[in-house]
């Protein structure tokens, strides 16, 4: 059970952490797709 | 020792997981001990629980994120595309913006290799930019090497821009420009695709009557119409020759202006030669042809061998 606890532990730290450079890189895009976006208008 | 009705009561503790602890050994089990045992192994099961609960919303959202990632890299890749499609297709607008276009690439780039990670559509296109980028100057210099400049003049009450030269054109933008306040419209032979000729039509600074039409590169197919220049129910006079006067062998750009204007109201002195009213050839065109010609060394070469060859012959 307690290993059970610690794996899940551990995988919910890696997916919040994955979660969180989603966040940034989706951030980024959305920069670039605006400022591309204002270019072409 | 019912260990099943701890597993579900500790469902309950998610809500107040103390209170329930506390009373659940009294009722059960006599032991301190034991009780304090089950309540570790309940709070394991909660925390378990809760994580799970955790790790299903984390993942969930993380899948939400990346559909969206993918969504808005592929509204980017669809947008990048066009405004490329967009600026080779108006290398003029190109240049003026060319500046903030490459702020804009040079902060994207890092950007887009972070993205190529996820979608993996980042590599062709880079590759295919810096393609573009290597075959442009290549074009442009094939291009500038054939210029050729028409005026046609046009009825006062013509504002069109259009100079009918027996192609087919196809507009593809105008501007104004600072150093003429008339617009300027870019044409592009609409004949065969493949065809590389570009036309600019602007009215003159001078005269507003007369229409200038410059081309940039040469006709890789035959006169769609034996037309003659006209501007609307302008004048007419024969351009079947514009494009082609440029094509001398000479490796250095060559501009050839053909004035197709009247010399009657036209201030230039250099046209001041009395012309008909629709002249078959113009002498303006001839005497830039035969300097064009005689210009060319390798012309020179072949009038001097044939003429010689022609003497020695009667001789």
């Amino acid at each position: 059970k307690e290993e059970s606890t610690d794996e899940l532990e551990e995988e919910l730290k890696r997916v919040t952490a994955e979660n969180k450079k989603l966040v940034e890189m989706l951030s980024v895009v959305c920069e670039n797709y605006n400022s591309l976006r204002s270019h072409l208008m | 020792m019912d260990c099943s009705s701890y597993i579900n009561t500790s469902l309950d503790l998610n809500i107040n997981p103390y209170r329930v602890h506390e009373e659940v050994p009294k009722k059960e089990v006599g032991s301190k001990l034991f009780s304090l045992g089950m309540t570790k192994f309940s709070l394991k099961e909660e925390s378990t629980d809760e994580l799970e609960e955790e790790l299903k919303r984390v993942t969930a959202e993380n899948k939400k994120l990346v559909e969206m990632l993918s969504v808005v890299c592929e509204n980017y890749n669809s947008l990048r595309s066009h405004l490329m499609e967009y600026m080779r297709r108006n290398p003029e607008k190109e240049l003026s913006t060319s500046s903030k276009k490459r702020k804009s690439e040079s902060s994207n780039n890092n950007n887009n290799s972070n993205l190529m990670g996820i979608n993996n559509n980042g590599n062709s296109e880079s590759s295919s930019t810096d393609e573009e980028s290597c075959k442009k100057p290549k074009e442009e210099e094939n291009i500038k090497a054939k210029i050729s400049r028409a005026y046609v003049r046009t009825e006062a009450s013509d504002t069109g821009l259009i100079v009918k030269d027996g192609y087919q054109w196809r507009k593809y933008g105008q501007k104004v420009t600072r150093d003429n306040p008339c617009p300027r419209a870019y044409f592009k032979c609409s004949f065969a695709p493949s065809c590389p000729v570009k036309k600019k039509v602007q009215r003159s600074v001078d005269d507003q009557s007369v229409l200038v039409a410059t081309y940039e590169g040469e006709h890789n197919h035959p006169q769609s119409s034996p037309m003659e220049a006209t501007s609307g129910s302008g004048r007419s006079v024969s351009l079947g020759s514009v494009p082609c006067s440029a094509s001398l062998n000479s490796t250095a750009p060559k501009v050839v202006t053909l004035d197709l204007t009247n010399s009657k109201s036209s201030k230039d002195s250099k046209n001041n030669e009395p012309r008909k009213d629709s002249p078959k050839l113009p002498k303006n065109l001839v005497e830039q042809m035969a300097t064009s010609l005689t210009t060319d060394p390798n012309f020179r070469a072949a009038l001097v061998a044939a003429i010689s060859g022609r003497l020695m012959h009667n001789n």
